[in-house]
């Protein structure tokens, strides 16, 4: 069972659209799926379908000790499922905890390995919440932008991930980094492409997520790219992202 | 003296580029500007043109109480200055402080009246340090892409805006929404746009920055978009955002 926690500080870079579409695509390719929104802004969530009003429970729930964190998954479609995010989940950063960053860990004690992969998405921060996905998950994957700021942000998002594997968890580290709204008619993009693969080598994926309308309209309608645009580039990426990440499993 | 808190816990909105450029374009008009970065990434000191490594102290040495505000200032260009951010500054969300929430209005206590604007550069999230600017502040400018995850973040902020009205500061409100990396080629862009002036009627400036890859290379020298490319879209439309935020003084 993989745990990949999908992750940068940088805001708006496509993390969200990255967990559903990749997430999706894994299953389309027989991979058993499991995403969880670990934001409050619960964005994947609302990108999912589902409505936050109807939920009876969420993420933040289990990270207190209320119910089972099996009690609460939601299907999404098939082989792909859901452990949906509410704005209450914002009490976390708030509140008093001790062994804070070990809540989302302590929740999944006796998951079994119900699936193949497990897809956190992170706030754009490097608080509590992003920490407790760096406590939980085995692999790291950096989605960026190709542009000036998101490239600044990549050092300080190196370190933080440093510190956590020097004491929380050492188990953790970078595997992959995607790029997203990719746009290669733009000289800062093709250029910023270039600094980010010298910096990280072969663990830049090779696929780029091009930008592509589809992919900020498909939220709108709480769909993923495959069931609201399936020819768009969009579909094409994230699929030749998800063989990318199926071939790094025999390596 | 008008203090505005610049502010969207959505990620990636054009916070940052509006603090910035806007700041510029309030001093072109003969207005005297503070621009104060409170977000660990220091972006917004990275656009100016600082060099991280260079600085002795930041906003973060006078959110403790180290250094006074005054000795902190650094000179941007003519009417304009910056409280520069350092990545050191993330330790304020996570160190216990009494009081917490007023830490930046405390250091800024017999500041006087040296300028005419104070805008504050937030981070993507509704943490401790977004609290401490609208602590401070008494004006709220919501900057927002025309995307659908961009809107659907705008009630909860709103919710976290009445909290803070109602107990930390009576006197905050939102005075102003900016519509940013507007593109009105596309369909939806101009959907969303219509559905936040429905939402905020006169709020909302008349106004939008579209998308121009000036502005997105512009940090890459440190430069705002007046001294990069000052024929350019960008610098037009901050311009004419500058002269909508002036004109609303008179009223
Ligand atoms: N490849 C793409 N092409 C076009 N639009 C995209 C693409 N990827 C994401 N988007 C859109 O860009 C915006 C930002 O993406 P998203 O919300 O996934 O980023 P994020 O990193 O999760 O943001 P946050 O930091 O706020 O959590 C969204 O409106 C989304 O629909
Ligand atoms: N009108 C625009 N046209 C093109 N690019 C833009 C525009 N405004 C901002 N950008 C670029 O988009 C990216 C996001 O903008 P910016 O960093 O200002 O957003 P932010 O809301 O401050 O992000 P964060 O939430 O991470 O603080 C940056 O790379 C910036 O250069
Ligand atoms: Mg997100
Ligand atoms: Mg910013």
């Amino acid at each position: 069972m993989r745990i990949i926690a999908i992750m940068n500080q940088k805001g708006g870079v496509g993390k969200t659209t990255t967990v559903l579409n990749l997430g999706v695509a894994l299953s389309k390719l027989g991979k058993r799926v499991l995403m969880i929104d670990l934001d409050h802004q619960a964005h994947l969530t609302i990108s999912s379908g589902i409505v936050l009003e109807n939920l009876r429970f969420s993420i933040y729930d289990a990270l207190i000790g209320k119910i089972p964190i099996k009690r609460i998954i939601e299907g999404v479609s098939l082989g792909l499922s859901l452990i949906p995010s509410h704005p209450i989940l914002s009490k976390i950063e708030i509140k008093r905890l001790k062994g804070s960053e070990f809540l989302l860990k302590e929740s999944f004690k006796g998951f079994g390995r119900l699936c193949n992969y497990i897809l956190i998405d992170c706030p754009p921060s490097l608080g509590r919440l992003t920490m407790n996905a760096l406590c939980f998950a085995r692999e790291i994957f950096i989605v960026t932008q190709t542009e000036y700021l998101a490239l600044k942000s990549l050092p300080p998002l190196l370190e933080a991930v440093d510190k956590v594997g020097m004491s929380l968890n050492p188990e953790i580290k970078v595997t992959g980094v995607v790029a997203c709204l990719y746009d290669q008619r733009r000289k800062i993009d093709r250029r910023i492409k270039e600094e980010i693969r010298n910096y990280f080598k072969e663990k830049m994926f090779e696929t780029a997520i091009r930008k592509n309308v589809s992919l900020a309209e498909s939220p709108t309608l709480g769909k993923d790219i495959f069931r609201y645009a399936p020819l768009s580039y969009g579909a094409q990426d994230y699929l030749s992202l998800a063989r990318e990440v199926i071939k790094m499993e025999k390596a």
